[in-house]
């Protein structure tokens, strides 16, 4: 029920200077593509240190802010519904018994 | 690994727990399996 997985910067649409961080993260199966979304904003947020307090930062980050894709070729990305459960996009997407690999960018 | 951030997100009543780590050695199981 754990879904384990290897989150990085969307190689053609995030300049390397913008978001470096490669982040290892672990949640339940029955998490959404935009709570990964919003947890990633949450992240950037609190580490830019742009809106204070996590309570104050929660307050104005939302699951809009980044967009969520995986690979599913050799340089093709496809775009992931934000209401798939990331159980769903490790059954249809993936299938490799290997944490799951996800680029994002912001929307 | 000694650093894991733990994070509640709730999107539509449903709250889900993320755990990060800074570096992936010792954290995913399904890599120390291979």
């Amino acid at each position: 029920s754990e879904i384990e997985l290897i989150f990085c910067p969307h190689p053609l649409l995030v300049s390397s200077q913008q978001y470096s961080q490669t982040r290892y993260v672990k949640t339940t199966a029955k998490a959404t593509v935009d709570h990964l979304s919003k947890y990633l904003a949450l992240r950037v947020a609190l580490e830019e240190g742009s809106s204070g307090t996590p309570e104050g930062a929660l307050r104005h980050v939302s699951e809009k802010q980044f967009t969520i894709y995986i690979s599913t070729a050799a340089g093709q990305f496809t775009t992931l519904n934000g209401s798939l459960t990331l159980e769903l996009v490790n059954q249809k997407f993936w299938k490799l018994c290997k944490p799951l690999e996800l680029f994002y960018a912001p929307t | 690994p000694e650093e894991v951030i733990v994070t509640d997100i709730t999107i539509n009543s449903l709250t889900v727990t993320f755990r990060e780590a800074l570096v992936a050695r010792g954290f995913f199981r399904s890599w120390e399996m291979e």
